[in-house]
C-alpha cells in the first residue's frame, strides 16, 4: 500500500 | 501602475482554467519581468508554479513590484466572459485593491471593463531548488492526458517507471492490473514522439487525480516535459509562448 506524501516535507517556506 | 496588454486572450482563460480546480486563492507577484505566480492546494499535495514574461506581452508596464491578491474562481468567472478572440489588458493602481480586466473585440466593437476585488493572502512560499533530474521524458501533452484518463478507470495511482528505451505507465486495481510502455523515438507524428533524457532509472507513484487535473494545462502546449527523481516530487511543465506553467506532485510512498 501507498501513502500520499506532502510538499513541505520535501521543500520549506521561505 | 501596473498594466499588460495581451493580445491574445484565449491563452490567459486557458491558464486560469488549468489551475481553478487546484487552487483558489493566489498571490500574483507583478514586477517589471514577469506575472508570476506559485500556490499550493488545500491538501499540500500538489503545487502550481505560472510565469508569464513581460516582453511577451503586446504592452507591459510594472513602475513598481506588487503582489496581487486573486480569487481564481472569481477571476475565471470574469474571464468566461471575455471572447476567445478578444484582447485582455489587466491594470492595477499601485497598492491596488482591485485589479481591472478589460475585455476587447478584435474589431474594438465591444469592450467589458470589470473591477475584481482583491484579496490579502497570507501566503506559504516554497523554496524550490534547481535540480538535476535523474529522468526527463518529453512526449505528447494530449497523449499523456489520455493515458491518464483512461488508466484512471483501473485504479487512483499510477506507477511511472523511466529507463533508457522506454517509460512504463502500470496500475494495478481491484479488477486487475496493466500497463501502457512507450519506446523513446523521434516519429513525425507529435503524438507518437517521445524523447527521453535519462541518467539513472527512476519508479515513482502517483495519484492519478492530480496528475488529471495538471493535464488541463495540454490545451497551452503540444508537449509536456515530465521530470522525475526518486523520493521527491515530480514535475509536469507545459511551455507555451508567453512563458510556462509547472506542476509540483509529491510522490506516493510505500506505507
Amino acid at each position: 500500500a501507498t501513502i500520499q506524501n506532502i510538499l513541505p516535507s520535501y521543500f520549506s517556506s521561505t | 501602475m501596473f498594466e499588460a496588454l495581451l493580445g491574445n486572450g484565449l491563452i490567459l482563460k486557458k491558464i486560469i482554467e488549468s489551475i481553478k480546480e487546484l487552487v483558489t486563492e493566489v498571490n500574483f507577484e507583478v514586477t517589471s519581468e514577469a506575472i508570476s505566480l506559485q500556490a499550493m492546494d488545500a491538501s499540500h499535495v500538489a503545487l502550481v508554479v505560472l510565469v508569464l514574461r513581460a516582453s511577451e506581452f503586446e504592452e507591459y508596464r510594472c513602475d513598481r513590484p506588487q503582489t496581487l491578491g486573486v480569487s481564481i474562481t472569481n477571476l475565471a468567472k470574469l474571464l468566461k466572459i471575455a471572447g476567445n478572440d478578444d484582447s485582455i489588458i489587466l491594470r492595477a493602481e499601485d497598492e491596488a485593491h482591485v485589479l481591472t480586466l478589460v475585455f476587447t473585440g478584435k474589431n474594438n466593437e465591444k469592450m467589458c471593463e470589470f473591477n475584481l476585488n482583491l484579496l490579502t493572502l497570507d501566503s506559504e512560499h516554497l523554496g524550490i531548488p534547481e535540480q538535476e533530474y535523474s529522468a526527463e521524458v518529453t512526449m505528447s501533452s494530449s497523449e499523456f492526458s489520455r493515458i491518464c484518463r483512461e488508466l484512471t478507470q483501473v485504479t487512483d495511482t499510477l506507477n511511472l517507471s523511466v529507463d533508457k528505451e522506454s517509460v512504463k505507465f502500470a496500475v494495478s486495481g481491484d479488477i486487475g492490473t496493466g500497463s501502457i510502455t512507450m519506446k523513446a523515438n523521434n516519429s513525425d507524428k507529435s503524438e507518437e514522439k517521445l524523447i527521453l533524457n535519462v541518467s539513472d532509472t527512476v519508479s515513482m507513484a502517483f495519484a492519478l487525480r492530480y496528475l488529471n487535473l495538471f493535464n488541463k494545462a495540454s490545451s497551452l502546449s503540444d508537449e509536456v516535459v515530465l521530470s522525475l527523481s526518486p523520493e521527491v516530487p515530480v514535475v509536469l511543465k507545459f511551455a507555451f509562448d508567453l512563458g510556462e506553467l509547472k506542476y509540483f506532485l509529491a510522490p506516493k510512498i510505500a506505507e
